[in-house]
């Protein structure tokens, strides 16, 4: 369904977000990562952001990582 | 703001630099300007040197690349990631990639390479990215004009090589905290069916189905419109947002700046002593435009400039809204009732029954 088919790209386009930016290791190309490790670290980009920390792909998290940013990871090296 | 772990620095102040290669999207000159502006807004409160080499290695080499372009960390393509650099250090340390694929400008129409560039060279200097909105190591792209640094970026990169201030340089506002129990608004407004409230440089941007709502710095979004906004109000029918500021009011059409804008406000009549309008807000349902300025008010006919202010104003705010402050910092007009904001105050106004419904925290509209 479209909203399936949404919903997938933003999951994987957060993946890729997550994966370069706070860490998460790198799933299986295409395989959605387990979700607590997914989670944890969507969590921490929200509380970075100052979003509301749901742990979920509210719409207000979808939009601040879909907008034009700096390269260089939000924690740690 | 945040340092890089170990607090990575250069161990000598004078740091060299190398430009590799140029972007097509601007002149030479363009670029090294901009990359020389850059440097220069972190030398100016730090005692740090740069010195431009024309061969050979340098501390921060500077280039442009798309995708994968020689470390591994390949860049997306337009927009996404715009740039990065690494911490302080030998070989890749310090150096700074700029992605060839984004359109790289000198004003604020695409991405603006002298605020990228001083971005990432904080970066190259040992600053990891700021949490603060307003600070110029936020990792969201925003565009400014004036001095790019704000008072948490000096005290980030000054815990790392000391400083100097320069009294004449005014840093970057630190951004409005949306739960501050004292929080007051500048200015409120609808705007195509999302609510923008304008405090000092900033705005948030409530979108009914966005729970949170987004802060961003005013001129990011209007380049053209001073650092703060006295009032604003849209007249849905006409798809405007007109806002005032001082004795000027701009018109907007979206995002755009409608022709023969900014005009002064006296043009609406108002008196020559009116120096500014504190707060503005359309009824839809009467057709009628209220101009709000110290204790008084002032209200139009459905077109603001056939200079008809209605007979008999201005008249006092509080003999027409009982129950209200005597002043007002914004208001904004829902369904029959007007949201007058004073201070830390929200008051839920019946304009029908003519009394006050509800009090409220004014930043209850912001999820606190």
């Amino acid at each position: 369904l479209p909203l399936q088919s949404t919903e997938k790209d933003n999951r994987l386009f957060a993946e890729k977000y997550l994966h370069r930016l706070y860490g998460l290791p790198a799933g299986l190309q295409g395989r959605l990562q387990k979700s607590d490790t997914f989670q944890t670290k969507l969590k921490e980009m929200q509380k970075f952001f100052k979003l509301k920390v749901t742990g979920t792909l509210d719409d207000s998290t979808v939009e601040l990582m879909k907008q034009a940013r700096c390269g260089v990871p939000d924690i740690g090296e | 703001y945040n340092h890089f772990p170990r607090h990575l620095k250069w161990q000598n102040n004078n740091i060299t630099f190398r430009i590799l290669n140029y972007t097509p999207d601007l002149k030479k000159a363009d670029v090294d300007r901009a990359i020389r502006n850059a440097l220069n807004v972190w030398a100016d409160v730090t005692p740090l040197t740069f010195k431009k080499l024309h061969e050979g290695i340098a501390d921060i080499m500077i280039s442009f690349g798309s995708r994968e372009h020689g470390d591994y960390n390949p860049f997306d393509g337009p927009n996404g990631l715009l740039a990065h650099a690494y911490p302080p250090g030998a070989g890749i340390g310090g150096d700074t990639h700029f992605d060839e694929d984004e359109q790289w400008t000198k004003d604020s129409s695409a991405y603006n390479l002298f605020i990228v560039a001083a971005h990432e060279l904080g970066h190259a200097l040992g600053m990891s990215h700021s949490s603060d909105a307003g600070a110029l190591m936020y990792p969201v792209y925003s565009y400014t004009t004036g001095f790019p640094l704000s008072e948490d970026d000096i005290e980030g990169i000054q815990a790392l090589y000391g400083g100097k201030i320069h009294d004449l340089l005014k840093p970057r506002p630190v951004a409005p905290s949306k739960c501050d129990p004292d929080l007051s608004f500048d200015a409120v407004t609808e705007l195509r069916g999302e609510t923008i409230v304008f405090k000092d440089s900033f705005y948030w941007r409530l979108h009914p189905q966005m729970p949170e709502p987004e802060q961003t710095l005013i001129k990011s979004t209007w380049p053209f419109f001073p650092k703060k906004v006295d009032a604003a109000y849209e007249n849905p029918e006409k798809d405007r947002v007109y806002m005032f500021s001082g004795i000027k009011m701009w018109a907007l059409n979206g995002y755009d700046l409608v022709d023969g804008y900014p005009k002064y406000i006296h043009k609406l009549g108002l008196p020559k002593s009116v120096r500014k309008v504190d707060a503005a807000v359309y009824i839809k349902d009467t057709g009628k435009t209220l101009l709000f300025t110290d204790e008084e008010y002032w209200r139009y006919a459905k077109r603001l400039f056939t200079r008809t202010m209605d007979r008999g104003y201005p008249r006092s705010i509080e003999e027409d809204f009982p129950g209200m402050d005597d002043e007002v910092d914004a208001v904004a007009y829902h369904y029959g009732q007007l949201y007058f904001f004073h201070e830390h105050i929200q008051y839920e106004y019946s304009y029908a029954s003519r009394k006050v419904l509800r009090i409220q925290r004014t930043n209850s509209i912001l999820n606190c």
